[in-house]
């Protein structure tokens, strides 16, 4: 639901900014990440003048480039994951592991066309006294995340398969940022079918329960990446 | 909010303060609250001491007559970020290049 940008100066400064139109009402309330909170210091140039990043006045942060992540881009947005949806897992399983897996789905609709994604970094955070109970085990844990089709259909190709030691922490895992275009339709959204199976044969003391799955996403925008804003050689 | 732009003062930056709350976007904008955009606004006469950097463009031009004074422009800019909500309740860090004059100059 948008509304319409009000005609005027505030709309031109909102299609000047790169947006169409400012969201409507009030935003649900929600703690700010402390990572999006790191990363607005870091660039804030007020903030950036005051530490000791900051070498001399006249030592610009690199224009479209998230130092701190290590990436080209002048968007990055904290989604967090909608409609997270257990499942069981196949009987087929190799390892025979009874443990449920997930369909996350992440809301990318004001993702624009022309914003290319150079950074798509997945976090999860399981149930802590769950998480504890498991325990990594002898192997540890396999996470494999796979493009999720519409509901019914089949889970799409594997994007990533990695082993996790422990889940008392956030597991982190980056995904290619291809998949986040690849999967877009109307209304855009990204939807992953999320596993995480134990690494060896033994079966877990408990099963894992995803507690919280967010998608950490640079874009570039071309737009905003004027020649003007590159340093003078 | 503006510094009044008196007539007959040299060309420099002149405080103009951009609040969010004002263009009533402080319900989605995070942080900052505002931000110090200020503008250029002056007469750019010959060069003098103290004076902003003049092009040499803008020195032959204040040199002829009828060809009007060169113009009080930014010459050198900074930008800023700005966290806020977007239409899907995402967190969203943009930055945006030229946002802020930091200096003036006559051109």
């Amino acid at each position: 639901a948008r509304a319409p940008a009000p005609p005027g100066p505030a709309a031109a400064l909102l299609r000047a900014l790169g947006l169409h139109d400012a969201p409507r009402g009030a935003p649900t309330p929600r703690p700010v990440p402390p990572v999006m909170w790191r990363l607005f210091r870091r660039r804030d140039p007020q903030e950036a003048r005051a530490g000791p990043r900051r070498a001399s006045p006249g030592a610009a942060v690199r224009p479209c480039h998230v130092e701190e992540l290590g990436v080209a881009g002048n968007i990055v947005r904290h989604v967090p994951a909608r409609g997270a949806r257990a499942r069981p897992a196949e009987p087929a399983a190799a390892t025979g592991a009874p443990c449920p897996e997930w369909t996350v789905v992440f809301d990318l609709a004001a993702v624009d066309d022309a914003e290319r994604a150079s950074l798509a970094r997945l976090e999860l955070r399981f149930a802590a006294a769950v998480a504890a109970a498991a325990g990594p085990g002898a192997g540890g844990w396999e996470l494999s995340v796979a493009l999720a089709g519409d509901a019914g259909a089949g889970p799409g190709p594997v994007l990533l398969r990695r082993a996790v030691r422990g889940l008392e922490l956030p597991v982190r895992a980056e995904l290619p940022p291809a998949a986040c275009a690849r999967n877009a339709s109307v209304p855009r959204g990204l939807r992953l079918a999320l596993a995480l199976r134990p690494g060896s044969p033994a079966a877990p003391a408990a099963c894992a329960a995803l507690a919280e799955a967010s998608l950490l996403l640079v874009t570039v925008d071309p737009r905003l990446c004027h020649p003007l804003a590159r340093p003078r050689r | 909010g503006a510094e009044a732009a008196l007539p007959g003062g040299a060309c420099r930056a002149r405080r103009l303060y951009v609040s969010f709350r004002d263009v009533g976007w402080h319900r989605w904008v995070i942080a900052p609250r505002g931000f110090l955009a200020n503008y250029c606004q002056g007469r750019c006469a010959l060069p003098a001491p103290g004076a902003p950097p003049a092009l040499n463009h803008a020195v032959l031009r204040a040199l002829v007559p009828g060809a009007g004074p060169p113009c009080c422009v930014p010459a050198r800019l900074s930008p800023i970020s700005v966290l806020f909500f977007d239409n899907s309740d995402n967190v969203v860090l943009r930055h945006y290049e030229d946002m802020v004059v930091d200096e003036c100059g006559c051109r």
